[in-house]
């Protein structure tokens, strides 16, 4: 497959991540100044790994890197991206 | 395999090439869309008609850039397609930027591509299994293209499978485009798959924590895994295929201090170990659980003295195993000495957090142990269970 839409900083990942469900949509947005902990971010990261069948590192590495260059679809893995109020039940 | 939460009404359906490819012929493009739709024909009752005019079902667009709802192309490579679930119209959009080829290791394969996003068009979400159809990356040419047996477990859980008799029929239209497999014998479940969706109706059977402290809600016959702040990825996935011998539209359901998890239905109980049956179940509510009645609203167990508690329309039953008799003469009691929890509960859970949640009718009160009344909050309870609890 061809990899011309290469992953290769952590911007980019977050927005992939963000695209595909595993981050807030705000991210996406170019007028939102999106700040995340590091956290966050290792918890996003681990959750693509574990969907797509890699080690779970919560790093992005270079495996990592590589299957968020692959082509894929544009449908979001994961629905209903949950804010942390909803932790408040 | 996961279900987005829709389904096709109908067995019947139609579709359109809106658009065609630039670099693509019209013939060679009708017949790997052709293709694709009997990836999935050949596995359940449905069918898919071409139509050149008119309405249709699914309509086929091939479209660069920005085209008009919301989720633009990016060009060669990256996102390759996508596809509305049946809810929002099942259209399916492929990225004209890219090379669609057919047969071919250049280019990227269309009729591959096609049949994933159909996927999509009929109700099927991303799977987390990486040799399926519906795994969201795109694994170059594949020749000899085989329906992964995930893929087939998924649309049968919303269509069910052909029959033996259309299947044998089916053989002679095989093509390297079918799935190459007989469709399941498995019984399909016996829902009308409505029940597969949380955030149109937040209806519950049953809620309740394994003794790993997993929590999964009930509905219908499947069921979701919780998290923190929401449902899963993956799920839901069917009560059947995980709990081997419970069936669907459970009334309640808890997991005591023992580890057991226990299920009732009717007059009926289910004892399991995880989720591994404990020998010969069902047995009868009125001999295992002496003095609770049949046909339960919810059940609990209480963290502070693990008596179980079972709720039926406007009454409650407290029961202690160590006690003769386990259920004492003054009960049922009235379910409004729990104060703020209405009658004709759907399910009911004590959660880890050590608070009390009562459901019904897609709402959920917060009990607090400490005061027992319904906790005062901004927002109030009763909320939305589909907004805090299934991350809708």
């Amino acid at each position: 497959p061809v990899r011309t839409h290469a992953i290769q900083s952590e911007t980019q990942a977050m927005m992939y991540l963000s695209q595909f469900g595993y981050l807030s949509p705000s991210v996406r947005n170019p007028n939102s100044g999106h700040l995340m902990t590091a956290d966050t971010m290792s918890r996003a990261i681990s959750e693509f790994q574990s969907f797509a069948g890699l080690n779970i590192t919560g790093h992005l590495d270079g495996d990592t890197l590589e299957m968020m260059s692959l082509p894929r679809c544009g449908v979001r893995d994961r629905v209903g991206f949950a804010t942390s109020s909803r932790s408040k039940r | 395999y996961a279900l987005q939460g829709s389904r096709w009404r109908v067995k019947d359906l139609t579709y359109k090439i809106s658009k065609y490819p630039r670099n693509l012929g019209k013939s060679e493009t009708d017949e790997e869309v052709r293709k694709a739709f009997s990836v999935w024909s050949d596995v359940t009752p449905l069918s898919f008609t071409q139509k050149k005019v008119g309405q249709v079902h699914i309509e086929i667009r091939f479209e660069r850039g920005e085209h008009g709802d919301g989720d633009p192309f990016d060009g060669p490579g990256g996102t390759l397609a996508h596809a509305f679930f049946p809810v929002y119209g099942g259209d399916a959009h492929f990225d004209d930027s890219e090379k669609w080829t057919v047969n071919s290791y250049r280019g990227t394969n269309l009729f591959q591509v096609a049949a994933h996003e159909f996927g999509h068009s009929l109700g099927l979400s991303h799977s987390d299994v990486r040799s399926a159809l519906m795994a969201p990356f795109y694994r170059g040419y594949e020749p000899a293209f085989n329906l992964d047996s995930d893929d087939v477990e998924a649309i049968q859980a919303l269509y069910g499978s052909r029959d033996d008799s259309e299947a044998h029929g089916s053989e002679d239209d095989n093509t390297s485009a079918g799935s190459g497999k007989k469709p399941s014998t498995e019984v399909p479940p016996t829902d009308d798959g409505e029940d597969a969706e949380l955030c149109t109706d937040a209806r519950i059977d049953t809620i309740f924590n394994s003794a790993e402290g997993v929590t999964y809600a009930f509905k219908g016959q499947h069921y979701w895994k919780l998290t923190e702040e929401s449902i899963a990825p993956g799920y839901p996935k069917l009560i059947s295929k995980s709990w081997i011998g419970l069936p669907g539209n459970i009334d309640a359901a808890f997991t005591y201090k023992n580890g057991k998890t226990y299920f009732f239905k009717g007059s009926q109980y289910w004892r399991y170990t995880g989720k591994t049956m404990d020998g010969d179940y069902p047995k009868y509510i009125s001999e295992g659980f002496t003095g609770i009645p049949d046909n339960l609203d919810a059940a609990i167990v209480w963290s502070g003295n693990g008596k179980i508690y079972f709720f039926k329309g406007s009454k409650f039953w407290r029961f202690d195993p160590t006690m003769k008799p386990p259920v004492k003469s003054t009960y049922p009691k009235p379910l409004s000495n729990w104060e703020g929890i209405p009658d004709n509960l759907d399910a009911a859970l004590h959660y880890t957090n050590g608070y009390t949640y009562f459901f019904k009718n897609g709402m959920y009160w917060r009990f607090n142990d400490r005061t027992f009344a319904v906790d005062s909050a901004d927002p109030p309870f009763p909320r939305s269970a589909g907004y805090w609890w299934f991350g809708c």
